[in-house]
């Protein structure tokens, strides 16, 4: 573990938690993308299938789990608690994200380390986590006026693979060996993604005005 | 070796 790592997954688990606290406290999940969460359901589903045959650490079997419930739970709030799924925007969020997990999968069944069940599926997931964050901000260019949990949330989901990217470039220099391309390039390609969020999300907080992307 | 470090990641 280093600290580029450890700041990542806070920073995961604080998008996580600030997203949690605005759809169980103040019961909405307005401007919130269904389409991205359900695809990061089936992120976490699809990576930690390992949970239970390999255990690294407290640290990582906690995390995994928090990760795993809190997933399913803010797809259970938006689908089915009475008061929220009222605040679902469902006429907005309208990608077509079952259009990505089809191509992912043959990717990576194309393309892997190793041609293992666990580990297709394991590379599968990389490669849908890199675009499932489109259908939220896909959502976010349609809705006038983002509020700032929303805004924070996507911040903080960009930001944590981008310091796995330093992680990455650490563990390379410091472990012999350690090369991963695929998971490299899916975090570069996935943080990427969120180049033009962060910049009018900087220019929001710089000019100290409401956060708005160009429709 | 090197592969399943990469799992130690999440």
């Amino acid at each position: 573990m280093n600290i580029f790592r450890l700041a990542g997954d806070m920073t995961h688990l604080a998008s996580v938690l600030v997203l949690l606290l605005k759809i169980h406290t103040i019961k909405s999940c307005a401007g919130v993308s269904l389409k991205t969460q359900e695809l990061y359901a089936i992120v976490f589903a699809t990576r930690y299938l390992d949970i239970f045959t390999s255990f690294y650490s407290i640290y990582n079997t906690l995390m995994k789990l928090i990760f795993l419930g809190s997933s399913f739970s803010i797809v259970w709030y938006m689908r089915y608690h009475k008061t929220v799924r009222r605040t679902y925007d469902r006429e907005q969020d309208t990608f077509r994200h079952w259009f990505l997990v089809l191509p992912c999968l043959l990717l990576a069944l194309l393309i892997h380390e190793k041609f293992t069940f666990l580990e297709v599926l394991w590379t599968f997931s990389l490669y849908l986590e890199a675009v499932a964050i489109l259908p939220q901000l896909v959502l976010l260019q349609r809705t006038r006026n983002i509020d700032n949990l929303t805004g924070q949330y996507v911040f903080l989901l960009g930001g944590y693979r981008g310091f796995y990217i330093l992680n990455w470039i650490y563990r390379y220099l410091t472990e012999p060996h350690f090369v991963h391309w695929i998971t490299w390039i899916a975090g570069l390609v996935q943080t990427l993604l969120y180049a033009d969020f962060f910049y009018y999300y900087f220019q929001s907080w710089k000019n100290n005005k409401k956060l708005q992307l160009p429709a | 070796k090197t592969t399943k470090e990469a799992k130690d990641e999440l």
